[in-house]
């Protein structure tokens, strides 16, 4: 069976915020390094792949491997009911056909418990090879979010062009062009706020805003963001979380003209 | 428009 104690339910709620208009229905992969899932969106372009790790939990049981089929509409009706701050415990038995949740707050004795009928999902699950990124990139999750929204409103992508000076978000649309450059910074005081280019060779891809702007719902997971990146490879958008805990996203550039 | 690329012409199915 499947035990799974989160401190603060708020950690569920953004992530399934944060990819709920990507996927729709997904199964939830649990096994005892944690909970998993990945999903594709339906045209196939972008890929959302969580990783919950056990020690996120605590306690977190779970003896042999369960998937949960959820449909995302449904566990964000019920993660509503969640006041942020709350105990959240997911439970399954090893042949499920409901998930269950409980909520509980640390302040008062209230405890509210819901059921989610679960789905038999067959998904197709990518392969994802262990990639050496010509170009990596942190930055400020906010910054990036600004950078694809104020892009979006000029143009439906975006060329994202590293080189040894810096990182370029440019576009170009019907009422003109735009860019965004931004150099490796340090703040002493405020690291959450440093840009930090790591690159091996210079790089220029171009990406559908459309889905940027969509992998940025995950902002409020993160201070930081990481964009890795290679020629002819999709980007890796990827929000780490505590306990090594990560939500990514991968998307296949635009090719040709 | 460019041609949006498909996430199966990089990854294989497993």
């Amino acid at each position: 069976m499947l035990e799974a104690r989160l401190e603060q339910a708020n950690l569920l709620k953004k992530v399934v915020d944060a990819i709920k208009d990507l996927v729709q229905d997904c199964n939830f992969d649990c096994n005892d390094s944690g909970i998993a899932l990945q999903a594709m969106d339906n045209s196939h372009v972008a890929l959302v792949s969580m990783m919950l790790k056990s020690e996120s939990f605590s306690p977190f049981r779970c003896d042999r491997n369960i998937a949960l089929g959820i449909n995302l509409t449904s566990l964000t009706k019920v993660l509503r009911c969640a006041a942020n701050e709350d105990i959240l415990t997911l439970k399954a038995e090893d042949a499920p056909d409901v998930v269950n949740l409980v909520f509980e707050s640390a302040e008062s004795d209230r405890l509210s418990e819901y059921d989610i009928k679960l789905m038999d999902i067959d998904q197709e699950h990518l392969g994802i090879p262990e990639t050496e990124y010509a170009a990596t990139i942190s930055m400020p999750s906010a910054e990036f979010q600004k950078i694809c929204r104020d892009l979006m409103a000029l143009s439906e992508s975006v060329s994202i062009e590293c080189t040894k000076e810096g990182v370029k978000f440019a576009c170009s649309g019907d009422i003109g062009s735009g860019s965004v450059t931004l150099r490796s910074h340090t703040n002493v005081e405020k690291p959450q706020l440093n840009v930090e280019i790591d690159l091996s060779e210079p790089v220029a891809l171009t990406f559908s805003l459309k889905y940027l702007v969509n992998f940025c719902k995950a902002s409020g997971l993160s201070e930081q963001v990481r964009l890795c990146l290679s020629n002819e490879v999709p980007l890796l958008v990827e929000y780490a979380l505590s306990n090594n805990s990560y939500l990514r996203f991968y998307l296949a550039p635009k090719i040709g003209d | 428009t460019p041609f949006q690329n498909n996430l199966g012409e990089y990854y294989t199915l497993v």
